[in-house]
């Protein structure tokens, strides 16, 4: 039996706004640490990893470990019917072949239940290595939202170059190049709106800007976004999801050949 | 040329 209630329903409405376009089908792992998910998109450039801890619920029961295969498209349907400021349960019973997803309002005068069909999704799990980065960059998710979707009018790959400067974001496309420069800026009067370069060393990197516009689609989740970057391994872009735990999409660099 | 690289090149099947 599984029944995960989350007050805060809008964050799993967010997540999967942010996922969807990303991941078509994917399997939702539930144990008594959380509820997770770990998948690629379909050309195995990107991969998201989804946490969101047991603690956050405000009712948590998992049996047994359990992995729900889901459509995500369909999933973010059906979430779409949940009013932002409704409580979301999700229930599944053991041995059932469907999920349930219930929205009750506010003033629990209006509850609605959803039921959809799992999947069975044959996904292998990835390893994913701890790794020590070059470069930390912490700085509001809305400006590397408008970085990303600015530079990507102009050309398709985007390299990221942090020195003790700061990070410069370069493109280059047919109409011309573009160069973005972002200093480290820690004099503002919200925390959230720093922009922070943890930089041990030098690092440069090339990444395609579709794959990093469709990781903005998490921006609604957090105020801020962490960009971990190390040369020649992938960069891994972080939204925390209120103290609940994280959405991580991590992107394979372009390598010169 | 940049050659996009894949995640499976980096990660490891747990």
């Amino acid at each position: 039996m599984l029944e995960l209630r989350l007050v805060q329903g809008s964050l799993l409405k967010k997540v999967l706004e942010s996922i969807k376009d990303l991941v078509n089908d994917a399997n939702f792992d539930c144990s008594a640490t959380g509820f997770s998910l770990q998948a690629m998109d379909s050309s195995h450039v990107a991969l998201v990893a989804l946490l969101l801890r047991s603690e956050g619920f405000e009712h948590y029961r998992c049996d047994r470990n359990i992995s729900m295969g889901m459509n995500l498209g369909n999933m973010a349907k059906m979430l779409k019917c949940a009013g932002n400021d409704d409580i979301i349960t999700l229930k599944a019973d053991d041995g059932s072949d469907t999920v349930t997803f219930m929205f009750e309002s506010p003033t629990q005068d209006k509850i609605a239940d959803f039921e959809m069909r799992l999947m069975d999704i044959d996904s292998e799990h990835l390893g994913i290595p701890e790794a020590e980065y070059h470069a930390i960059l912490i700085m509001p998710s809305a400006e590397f939202a408008r970085i990303c979707k600015d530079l990507s009018s102009i050309g398709d790959t985007v390299v990221i170059s942090v020195t003790k400067e700061g990070v410069k974001f370069s493109t280059r496309g047919d109409i011309g190049t573009a160069n973005v420069v972002c200093r480290q800026n820690t004099t503002v009067d919200k925390p959230e709106e720093a922009t922070v370069i943890e930089m041990p060393e030098p690092v440069s990197l090339t990444f395609a800007l579709r794959y990093l516009n469709s990781f903005t689609k998490a921006t609604p989740l957090s105020n801020t976004v962490t960009i971990s970057l190390s040369s020649e391994i992938p960069v891994v872009v972080e939204y925390k999801i209120a103290e609940m735990g994280y959405i991580r999409f991590y992107l394979a660099p372009k390598i010169e050949e | 040329v940049n050659q996009q690289s894949q995640i499976t090149s980096f990660f490891s099947k747990a």
